[in-house]
């Protein structure tokens, strides 16, 4: 059964399932340990003893690598694997994950699993353009003002729905490993119970890319002693597993995501939609205009009526307001002598043969009117009766009316007889 | 009684040549 029909075959709004978009897809980092084997040291505390493991990280000894990949494997709570930024890159400076998604998807969440401590000031960004600009999401620091400008834990209301807010929370230093950042897109949205109709909301959780930007290193404020070295060795980025929770975006006009032929991510649309997104009509069903699915009304693209005699449609908004928002199409090139938006009636010259439908090729024959004997070439559209000259008959106008004789004169065809 | 078909070779179109079908 297709989850975008009922049972009866009447279309019905569908969504892809609910995936972690992000799951074994290519992260891109702007810092990754080992280029050159380096050490790095994992802090661990007991009490107020504090205690470094010192380890090395080398890219090219598998044992010893954390590539980005580590990022979306398989995560493993027996096993971990940790991506790991260089060693002590601290603010000013960043360290930037950025991971594409492949084509639009409505984001619900975004988490992080760290294997360091979680960063004093992190951003997490969405683009919707395919990494041309970038959008804040939310952001995470104990020093919300001095960082990014923002009071903390800012009210949000109907008019900044789309703002991003600076929060202090999830931003101490412990636990030392382990510790989680959840964003939920839409908590404490004011229009998230009515998420259907608000197209602000439906535009804010829409990204093609997630980036995220670890600002400032927690530290314990050892990194300026004398044997500093070591400690800089313990302060760096490191996380276990990147999570982008959401659907593959069609707007309620496909249950799920497959590749197409150039090996992109495109939605399987249904309803007589098309795009990567089921974001237009498909060719020729433009009767009405293209609209979201919502649980109420699937808003199917529907067909031009051509008659069959039209292969090409365009929308009218004015004929569909006319018609009470039901019909809007307008067929373009109407072929087989037909005319008129819907093809439905013939064009002059022609009449309609009865016998046949008006769907049918020779539906409308040619009025084949007299050169001489007709006062025109324009028939009656459904009896064929040409316009006949003084004393001429016939449905062609071919013949002398009875009392009448042929004359040599091609003005009168037909004069009384005296 | 039916009227035979107008006979296009008895026109005189002599003032008329702008009007004379191509194939009278």
């Amino acid at each position: 059964p297709d989850p975008c029909y009922d049972e009866n075959g009447n279309p019905r709004r569908c969504i892809p399932d609910f995936v972690n978009s992000a799951f074994g897809k290519e992260v891109r980092t702007s810092s990754t340990c080992g280029k050159t084997p380096g050490r790095y040291c994992l802090v661990t505390e007991k009490g107020d003893e504090r205690n470094r493991n010192c380890h090395t990280c080398d890219a090219s000894n598998p044992k010893k690598y954390h590539p980005p990949a580590y990022l979306t494997d398989l995560n493993n709570p027996h096993n971990l694997t940790c991506w790991q930024s260089e060693n002590y890159i601290q603010y000013p400076q960043n360290v930037t994950i950025t991971l594409s998604l492949g084509k639009k998807f409505e984001v619900t969440y975004v988490s992080l699993q760290f294997c360091s401590p979680r960063p004093e000031s992190m951003a997490i960004f969405k683009s919707m353009d395919y990494g041309k600009s970038w959008v804040p999401f939310q952001y995470y620091s104990a020093q919300c003002r001095k960082m990014y400008t923002k009071p903390s834990k800012a009210t949000i209301t109907k008019q900044n729905e789309q703002e991003a807010i600076c929060t202090d929370s999830h931003t101490d230093m412990h636990p030392l490993s382990g510790g989680l950042i959840a964003f939920s897109t839409l908590d404490g949205r004011p229009s998230a119970h009515d998420f259907d109709n608000s197209p602000v909301l439906q535009d804010w959780v829409t990204a093609t890319d997630i980036k995220v930007t670890f600002s400032r290193l927690h530290t314990f404020g050892d990194e300026n002693e004398d044997d500093s070295e070591q400690a800089r060795d313990s302060y760096f980025y490191a996380v276990s597993d990147l999570q982008v929770g959401g659907r593959c975006k069609c707007n309620g006009h496909a249950s799920r995501c497959v590749k197409d032929r150039d090996g992109n991510l495109v939605c399987e649309c249904k309803h007589n939609t098309s795009g990567p997104e089921c974001d237009r009509c498909k060719p020729f069903h433009y009767d009405r205009p293209w609209q979201r699915a919502t649980a109420r009304e699937a808003n199917e693209c529907v067909a031009c009526n051509c008659n069959l005699h039209a292969r090409r449609c365009r929308f009218n908004m004015e004929l569909y307001k006319l018609s009470g928002r039901k019909s809007g199409g307008v067929c373009l090139n109407c072929r087989h002598n037909t005319a008129g938006r819907h093809c439905h009636y013939c064009k002059e010259g022609y009449y309609r043969d009865l016998s046949k439908t008006i769907s049918h090729r020779k539906a409308c024959k040619a009025c084949d009117c007299h050169p001489v004997g007709a006062a025109g070439k324009t028939c009656n559209q459904t009896t064929g009766q040409c316009p006949c000259k003084d004393g001429v008959t016939g449905i062609t106008c071919n013949r002398c009316a009875k009392g009448y004789q042929q004359s040599r004169s091609p003005i009168a065809p037909c004069i009384k007889i005296p | 009684e039916v009227m035979p078909t107008l006979d296009m070779t008895l026109f005189d179109w002599t003032d008329y040549e702008d009007m004379k079908p191509v194939d009278a």
